[in-house]
């Protein structure tokens, strides 16, 4: 109930209408969006119970590592009622073609494939918010201080995960294992986003925010 | 750290 809370509120890519279209435009738009995200992923983050207790650099490791996963189940989550297109926002949709033509279509085909993971599982909201919390948990960064302290966190999701199946899908045992054997999947296409954009950057053409950048150098 | 100035200031924030 705590993680159905600190969910964030929606959230818009609002293309600027001035900009001709192009796949400039496209990837600005987007990474525009991912920087907000980014600010708003890491109030989200202090919103997790016991993530705040955690020190201050190890906080920081895990969103260095796992933000792109969290983006990523955000936006499959979007997609869920969707057919073959990709909630990046509210407003901003993007089927194949489209992801095609901003050199996003290998993104876009590892994206389509964890929804349709999750669409056969039926995911539910409360799964989906404390599988972002476990993704963050779980990032295994290299850089942690207090590993007790995050595997504490890793156990408290964990067992908020199995009391919520063992409440509400006593039918299917293995529902929790089966949510979980669906992020190494979500850690290979946050690998490959990771590095796309990277060398988005490395290449200069399309603008990007402080936030962002920090980010992904993080990451690299 | 000093390279990350950004998150850190965002999670020394309170809100």
């Amino acid at each position: 109930s705590h993680l159905l809370v600190a969910e964030p509120e929606k959230i818009y890519a609002m293309p600027d209408p001035t900009m001709p279209e192009s796949d400039i435009k496209a990837l600005t738009t987007l990474c525009d969006l991912a920087d907000r995200e980014l600010v708003v992923i890491i109030g989200w983050a202090k919103h997790i119970p016991g993530f705040s207790s955690l020190s201050l650099g190890d906080q920081m490791s895990l969103l260095q590592s796992a933000w792109m996963e969290i983006l990523i189940l955000s936006i499959v989550f979007r997609s869920l009622p969707y057919e073959d297109e990709l909630v990046y926002a509210e407003d901003y949709v993007m089927d194949e073609e489209h992801s095609r033509l901003t050199g996003l279509l290998d993104l876009y085909v590892s994206i389509l494939q964890l929804v349709r993971k999750y669409k056969k599982l039926k995911v539910e909201k409360e799964e989906f918010v404390t599988l972002k919390a476990i993704a963050l948990a779980n990032s295994d960064s290299m850089h942690i201080e207090d590993m007790e302290a995050v595997q504490k966190l890793q156990d408290a999701l964990h067992e908020a995960l199995q009391d919520f199946e063992s409440g509400q899908h006593p039918e299917d045992p293995r529902r929790a294992g089966k949510l979980l054997m669906t992020l190494p999947l979500l850690r290979q296409t946050a690998t490959k986003a990771v590095q796309h954009f990277y060398s988005i950057k490395v290449q200069g053409k399309v603008p990007m925010h402080k936030l962002f950048l920090e980010m992904l150098e993080a990451k690299v | 750290k000093e390279k990350h100035k950004i998150l850190h200031r965002l999670l020394q924030n309170s809100t």
